[in-house]
């Protein structure tokens, strides 16, 4: 599993 | 969410917090930068317009309209307000901050991770979040003796950007799938901005004086 972008931040 | 995370938040928000009170209690914004608190409103109406498609959690939805309305909440005091408007030193607030929304706005078009309008946008409001805090510099070196509030408020902005630096380092380490790269370049770019200002605030303080920015 690669990493991917999240936008869980602020 | 994590320790570091959580602490950025808050100190991001008690920023604001210190900001409003001091224009409120003090009815003056002697020493802000309206053009720092303009871009910040760019900042979060452009990044929070997921606000109406995607859901994190509640705190982060809570979170994002508590930062949309001290952003125009500020602006409003500093440009319309019948009283702090006329405390807004206009001639020391002089950076050029079109270029700055222009220049983000040129590197969102060539480097995003995905060419479509709300990932552009939403890469442009992380571009410019990174220099928005530069009009404030500049004005707070033209300001000289600066008040406890304004340098106490510019100090808890650095400390959330630097927080969220170690929440970072710290997903990176716990979680497999954690990577943003644009965030963490800008992000370090926008806290490397800081080390100036947090060097004489702190030998200020250790000197027990007034914050002065040669």
């Amino acid at each position: 599993e690669s990493r991917g972008e999240m936008k869980d931040e602020l | 969410m994590n320790v570091f995370r959580l602490a950025g938040d808050l100190t991001h928000l008690l920023s604001l917090v210190v900001l409003l009170l001091k224009i409120v209690a003090t009815k003056s914004c002697r020493g802000v930068s309206a053009k720092t608190q303009e871009l910040y409103a760019i900042v979060f109406v452009t990044r929070y317009l997921d606000l109406l498609f995607s859901f994190v959690s509640l705190y982060n939805s809570v979170m994002k309209v508590v930062f949309l309305g001290s952003a125009f909440s500020i602006v409003y005091f500093m440009r319309y307000h019948k009283v702090v408007r006329h405390t807004y030193d206009r001639e020391l607030d002089t950076f050029r901050s079109s270029f700055l929304v222009a220049g983000s706005m040129v590197l969102a078009l060539l480097i995003n991770s995905k060419y479509t309008f709300f990932e552009v946008l939403w890469t442009f409001s992380i571009y410019l979040e990174a220099v928005a805090i530069l009009p404030q510099l500049v004005m707070l070196q033209r300001t000289g003796n600066i008040d406890n509030l304004t340098g106490n408020y510019v100090f808890l902005l650095g400390m959330y950007r630097g927080l969220y630096i170690l929440n970072w380092i710290y997903r990176y380490s716990t979680e497999r799938r954690y990577w943003q790269m644009i965030v963490w370049v800008s992000g370090i770019i926008q806290t490397a901005l800081y080390a100036d200002f947090f060097y004489y605030y702190l030998k200020c303080w250790n000197e027990n004086r007034t914050l002065v920015i040669p």
